[in-house]
């Protein structure tokens, strides 16, 4: 199917299975075909994913059985990433309003597998060179959305690692480590890590690390080193 | 120029080696 063909199917509002299957053809041709068909798919596609994406984000908190929707939501993060992975796809997700904080919204930890494709996309968002700091706006996102819900803004990455999915954990200490590392002053660096800490990631961690994983071993030595770094600089 | 690709591919690389986090 060509990218306008995809639009148009789009267009016409599928739902369900319907939707579903044309999600799983879309990420398999986003990530097969030449950046030249994801242009042609173009800002009018995203637009179109983000929205669905709302509209399902939405309906889930109403209907939280939703099978189906959750699987939707799912794959429209993994077309997200397919159409991200090229600099056109990148620079016009950046560009639009609306792209990260949906996927901050995706960081549910009810919804693990998800969770940790979106944890994972916005630690790569936060590592990118960039004029504008991404970090920041990665942040300001997870903060407006917990002051929305009157949460800590950490809560659903201290939940994630509290699931017992191992790379759901890993993914939760990648975020972590990206939002710190970018960080450009030590202040700010030190506040995020006692936040975290007041929030009950210490005694996570005393758990965490006696689970053998090469993923997450190298994420908690990120953590460990930087705090080290840190504190002997302060 | 929008025709570099493998963008995501080689950020996550980098963050799950530790590489991304190595100070400059």
């Amino acid at each position: 199917k060509s990218a306008v063909m995809y639009i148009q199917e789009l267009r016409t509002e599928p739902r369900d299975t319907q939707l579903l299957s044309c999600l799983e053809s879309l990420r398999i041709s986003l990530n097969n075909n030449p950046v030249s068909w994801v242009q042609t798919f173009g800002q009018e596609g995203l637009i179109l994913l983000l929205n669905f994406l709302k509209k399902l984000q939405d309906e889930k908190e109403e209907n939280p059985n939703s099978g189906v929707g959750v699987k939707c939501q799912h794959e429209i993060i993994r077309c997200l990433k397919a159409f991200m992975n090229n600099k056109y796809g990148l620079k016009a997700m950046l560009a639009s309003a609306d792209g990260i904080p949906l996927l901050v919204r995706a960081i549910n930890p009810s919804i693990p597998h998800m969770m940790v494709d979106a944890v994972k996309l916005l630690s790569a968002i936060c590592i990118l060179e960039h004029p504008e700091n991404l970090h920041e706006r990665v942040l300001e996102s997870i903060t407006a959305l917990a002051e929305e819900r009157d949460i800590e803004r950490f809560q659903p990455l201290l939940s994630g690692l509290h699931k017992p999915n191992i790379a759901l954990k890993g993914g939760c200490m990648q975020l972590i480590n990206a939002v710190i590392s970018r960080g450009e002053e030590l202040d700010f660096r030190i506040h995020i890590r006692s936040e975290l800490m007041r929030l009950g990631l210490r005694e996570l961690l005393a758990e965490v690390r006696n689970i053998e994983n090469e993923e997450l071993r190298v994420q908690l030595q990120v953590f460990d080193e930087q705090a080290e770094e840190d504190s002997e600089d302060l | 120029d929008g025709d570099e690709t493998g963008i995501m591919d080689g950020l996550l690389e980098a963050l799950q080696s530790g590489a991304a986090f190595k100070r400059k």
